[in-house]
């Protein structure tokens, strides 16, 4: 039998570099 | 030649790791190494906060701290801000239509196990910025 181990999950949005605000016009 | 280091450095963070399980937007599961362009698309549009932004790679060079480190330099968005990231060599990006990149592709994918793709000028990454600023 395998245990079922808790995996990490991860939100999409950690993956992706949040670089600059947008500017207003 | 001498033996390069196989440790992940710590500042290289865990979700890169091929295998790791990343949550999309609307729940849906998928491995690090299965993204799409269209999952960070779609997960920006269901986002109230966040949007996709072009980042466009308009230079990339070595770092005068650590030869581990390099600064690439992005044109982001329709105003094109000017905006330079010091990061490990190994870190990966992702651009448009093409999937993981990073300047050192060999190293990222020694130590991670990603799939990867070098980093150029001229490449456009996919960055986040706030929908709106009020």
């Amino acid at each position: 039998n395998v245990e079922p181990r808790s995996v990490p999950v991860f939100p999409w949005h950690s993956l992706v570099p949040f670089l600059a605000p947008t500017q207003s016009d | 030649l001498p033996p390069s280091s196989t440790m992940v450095p710590p500042s290289l963070p865990p979700y890169f790791i091929k295998g790791s399980i990343i949550q999309l937007a609307d729940g849906e599961l998928k491995r690090v190494e299965d993204l799409k362009t269209e999952d960070f698309i779609q997960s920006a549009e269901i986002s109230s906060e966040l949007k996709i932004d072009s980042s466009t790679v308009e230079r990339i060079e070595g770092s005068h701290t650590s030869p581990n480190f390099a600064v690439v330099q992005f044109s982001v968005g329709e105003h094109r801000t000017q905006v330079s990231v010091e990061v490990l060599v190994e870190y990966p990006f992702f651009v448009f239509g093409q999937g993981w990149s990073s300047c050192c592709p060999d190293r990222t994918t020694q130590l991670l196990e990603l799939p990867c793709t070098k980093l150029s000028v001229g490449d456009v990454c996919i960055s986040l910025t706030l929908k709106n600023l009020r």
